[in-house]
């Protein structure tokens, strides 16, 4: 494992505890998108089923179930604990736009054609997409508070981190996975914008 | 094609 993989896992748990934390210190989740937070649970739980079936290493599965924990528990802040203070009005992303799209391309696109390996697939081409309602969300309020900016600094650069981290295995190891790379390029520039606005406002 | 890949990232 190189530092740029450890260095993302890093700011991605960073990211995820950031969201969490701002939630149940503020008791508020305004402005956070619950289908994205739908959206990055299904990824995991479609992704992780191989802690069942294939075991990497301890800090693997640790950090599985760490996400997943905590993007349920998030899940359940905004729908359930907290649920006065959703703004579910401007959480309007139709999510049968990014669903049907993935299911298909998931199904025709992957690496065999077996249970496991397509929910795989799903779960990459998901996560590529899962920050669009949150995206949207702060593109139609037009405002977003400085920790949820923070949260998506930290997404942002753990999928940046993880492209330099495909940089070095493919020429340490000649390892790449090319659904990833594809998938993890396309969600990086989602968060081109979101860097741009990021930095200059930081300035302002 | 990579077949039998095992998926050692998050």
């Amino acid at each position: 494992m190189n530092i740029f993989r450890i260095l993302g896992d890093v700011s991605h748990l960073l990211a995820i505890i950031i969201l969490l934390l701002k939630i149940v210190k503020s008791k508020s989740c305004a402005g956070i998108s619950g289908k994205s937070q739908i959206l990055f649970a299904l990824v995991f739980t479609t992704r992780y089923l191989d802690l069942f079936t294939n075991f990497i290493s301890v800090y693997n599965t640790v950090m599985k179930v760490v996400f997943l924990v905590c993007a349920y528990i998030t899940v359940y802040m905004i729908y359930v604990k907290f649920r006065k203070t959703f703004d579910s009005e401007n959480d309007s992303f139709r999510l049968e736009f990014l669903l049907v799209p993935v299911t298909g391309l998931s199904f025709l696109e992957n690496h065999s054609f077996t249970p496991l390996e397509i929910l795989w697939t799903f779960s990459i081409y998901l996560e590529s997409v899962a920050i669009l309602p949150q995206l949207f969300m702060i593109s139609k309020t037009g405002e977003a508070e400085t920790i949820t900016t923070h949260y998506l600094f930290f997404l942002g650069l753990y999928r940046a981190l993880y492209i330099a981290n495909w940089v070095w295995r493919y020429h340490t190891e000649n390892f790449y996975d090319q659904i990833a790379v594809v998938s993890g390029v396309v969600q990086t520039i989602f968060y081109c914008d979101f860097f741009y606005l990021y930095v200059t406002k930081g300035r302002q | 094609s990579q077949k039998g890949l095992k998926h050692d990232e998050l």
